[in-house]
């Protein structure tokens, strides 16, 4: 198995900060 | 020395000079004072007291109060330095600097480090790489039998724990990284390279000369 458990654990949603700069109208 | 026309605004109780943030991140003047328009706003979304609470973190990430996420606990904790459980301004910008694509890689190393040091002992165990591995596969639909997960889990710890103690220590955690540089991958934003440009609503006017 060439499965990186730290590289499988960065898939995480908590992972992608991207949600902080988007811009919700509600 | 500068003069400038300050804009009287009302400050929160954390705030810092941006040209002091500046100087001891990758972001400029221009950009700090973007970074405190979207700290605003993000600090004011379900308690406006100027200061992010992690249900405000969890919401701008997930647009989703209620959504916990073992890793963006982990992180909201790291960005917290006072360990005060609110995110101050300073503490916004210096660890959003971590992630800006100019940052040192040794700090995104660092971070990371720190970010699978689950129970903050310096060194990253076996049983935290598992407890890691496991809650993704919860949070996602992807079904891994135990023993699969125990053979990756088995594989990687191999590999990092070149001194075989049954443990990754910083050192080891820097080569194993150095030889898989995908890991550090979403330590970088590339939203961070330019925020100004890329959220110019967030720029305020400001007579502040970037020193760069």
């Amino acid at each position: 198995v060439n499965l990186n458990a730290f590289e499988i654990i960065s898939l995480s949603a908590g992972f992608d900060l991207s949600g902080l700069f988007e811009e919700s109208d509600d | 020395m500068g003069c400038f026309h300050s804009k009287i605004t009302k400050h929160t109780p954390g705030y810092e000079d941006p040209t002091i943030l500046a100087a001891e991140t990758p972001f400029t003047v221009s950009e700090v004072e973007a970074l405190y328009e979207l700290f605003k706003k993000i600090s004011s979304s379900i308690i406006d007291d100027g200061l992010i609470h992690k249900e405000e973190f969890q919401l701008a990430l997930f647009r989703n109060r209620n959504r916990r996420n073992l890793f963006s606990d982990r992180i909201f904790d790291l960005f917290d330095y006072k360990r005060n459980e609110v995110i101050e301004f300073g503490e916004f910008v210096r660890s959003l600097g971590v992630f800006h694509p100019n940052a040192p890689v040794s700090d995104k190393v660092a971070f990371a480090f720190r970010l699978y040091d689950l129970r903050n002992t310096g060194y990253i165990e076996r049983e935290e790489l598992r407890e890691m591995v496991l809650a993704l596969l919860h949070e996602s639909d992807l079904v891994l039998s135990e023993d699969f997960v125990e053979m990756i889990v088995d594989k990687t710890f191999s590999d990092a724990d070149t001194k075989g103690d049954g443990r990754i220590d910083p050192d080891e955690w820097k080569e194993f990284v150095s030889r898989n540089p995908s890991l550090i991958k979403n330590m970088t934003l590339p939203y961070l390279k330019d925020i100004t440009l890329a959220f110019p609503s967030f720029v305020i006017s400001s007579e502040v000369e970037d020193s760069e």
